[in-house]
């Protein structure tokens, strides 16, 4: 018997907007 | 007993494996750094391909943090290459192609039953065994729309000082030039004549360098259509536009020469297979208004008639032409102010709205409709100029 395939893992992704914030975040604490 | 073990060389099955430290490496090549030159032999939207074997590889080790941060650096880099190259046309085309493409892979390779229907077996084994990228594509979608919008925007402004001169002012047709702008030159190129004076070839070749340019990088032909829709819609509103604010377009021979315009670029349209409604439905309002400023204008049959043909400009608009409209020629006659009145009443049972001038800055919504390659994974080449053998081929 095959074995049942696993369902597939959602992997969580943030927003475009999200994203845009996180590198102006990263912009700012860089030197 | 010598005993032979015979090497069984195993298939490419699609994938590309790299080093977690050579992920920027990898974002460098194949976006920061990439030109469109860079893979114009190769198949159309080869980045994109590449980018999803690696995904891929990652899914099938089941790296969640691989996959996250492959997807993340792709994303922000390509936003930043288009900030950087925000007014580059092509640049922005080859990245909409490559976004869009990706997204179809993310689609079309998701193990979703919608998205597989039209999926070789081949395919179907290439599917993402571990993960579920549904969040991912959502990003990549509205990235592909910002994209889109970014790729209008430079194209509207390209073509904006180019269409007044283009549509209105300059003319091929001989002895349709009224006395008076027959002195202006009907050839001035771009580049060699003054920056304001623009012929309709220009125009049209222009419209072709996009069409091409979007064409060979991949771009799928529903949002080239899209795009051509826009330009259009541009091209109507700011022409339509200046005839309503210009006494001296509005005559009997600008009528004549828009109208041949017009089918000049219909020409185009369908050189190209974009003639479809979506399209010439853009630029009715402007060729309703060259064959209203060529009719006859003098008795009630011809106010039934005139209303009867415009219906898509505006009560505002047919009047405003009409009050615009200056005979130049010896068999011209102004227009009246009964005739003018006779309209009038003939359209004020029509609902529309009262604006007389046309938004220049409407965009209509993009649709992204999926798009299944028909190209197996496995067949993908990736040529050496690339610089990425130390991508590993699985």
């Amino acid at each position: 018997l095959r074995p049942l395939p696993r369902p597939r893992v959602l992997l969580k992704a943030p927003t475009l907007a999200e994203m845009e914030e996180m590198n102006l975040f990263e912009d700012e604490d860089s030197p | 007993r010598q005993v032979t073990v015979q090497r069984k060389e195993k298939d490419f099955e699609g994938m590309l494996e790299y080093y977690k430290e050579d992920e920027a490496l990898l974002v460098r090549m194949l976006i920061s750094d990439m030109k469109p030159q860079d893979v114009s032999a190769t198949v159309p939207c080869l980045p994109a391909y590449i980018l999803f074997m690696c995904i891929r590889h990652a899914d099938y080790i089941n790296d969640d943090q691989k996959v996250h941060s492959l997807l993340t650096s792709t994303i922000n880099a390509i936003k930043k290459l288009l900030k950087k190259n925000s007014e580059d046309f092509e640049m922005t085309s080859f990245w909409l192609a490559n976004t869009s493409r990706l997204l179809h892979c993310l689609k079309q390779y998701s193990g979703e039953e919608a998205f597989m229907t039209q999926n070789t077996p081949k395919q179907n084994e290439h599917c993402l065994k571990n993960f579920d990228l549904a969040e991912y594509r959502q990003v990549l979608s509205d990235l592909s729309i910002q994209i889109y919008q970014q790729l209008v925007r430079i194209a509207e402004g390209m073509l904006q000082p180019m269409i007044v001169s283009a549509m209105l002012e300059s003319g091929s047709l001989t002895g349709v030039k009224p006395l008076g702008y027959r002195n202006r030159s009907s050839s001035v190129d771009c580049d060699s004549g003054t920056p304001s004076s623009y012929t309709l070839e220009v125009l049209i070749k222009q419209l072709g360098q996009f069409y091409t340019l979007m064409s060979d990088h991949g771009l799928d032909p529903e949002i080239i259509q899209q795009v051509v829709r826009q330009l259009f819609y541009c091209i109507n509103a700011v022409s339509l536009n200046n005839l309503l604010l210009r006494k001296d377009v509005c005559s009997w021979s600008t009528g004549m020469q828009l109208r041949y315009n017009i089918s000049q670029m219909e020409e185009w349209l369908r050189g190209r297979n974009l003639h479809q409604r979506e399209v010439m439905i853009t630029i009715e309002p402007l060729i309703q208004a060259a064959q209203l400023l060529q009719v006859k204008k003098k008795t009630s049959q011809d106010a039934e008639a005139i209303c009867s043909m415009c219906n898509i400009l505006s009560m505002h608009q047919i009047v405003k032409i009409l009050n615009l409209y200056t005979p130049l020629n010896e068999f011209e006659e102004r227009v009246t102010v009964s005739f003018i009145r006779d309209i009038q009443n003939l359209l004020q049972g029509r609902t529309e709205n009262n604006q007389l001038l046309v938004d220049t800055k409407h965009t209509f919504p993009v649709l992204f409709p999926y798009t299944p390659s028909a190209l197996s994974l496995e067949t993908m080449h990736i040529p050496a100029s690339l610089n990425l053998d130390f991508l590993v081929r699985v």
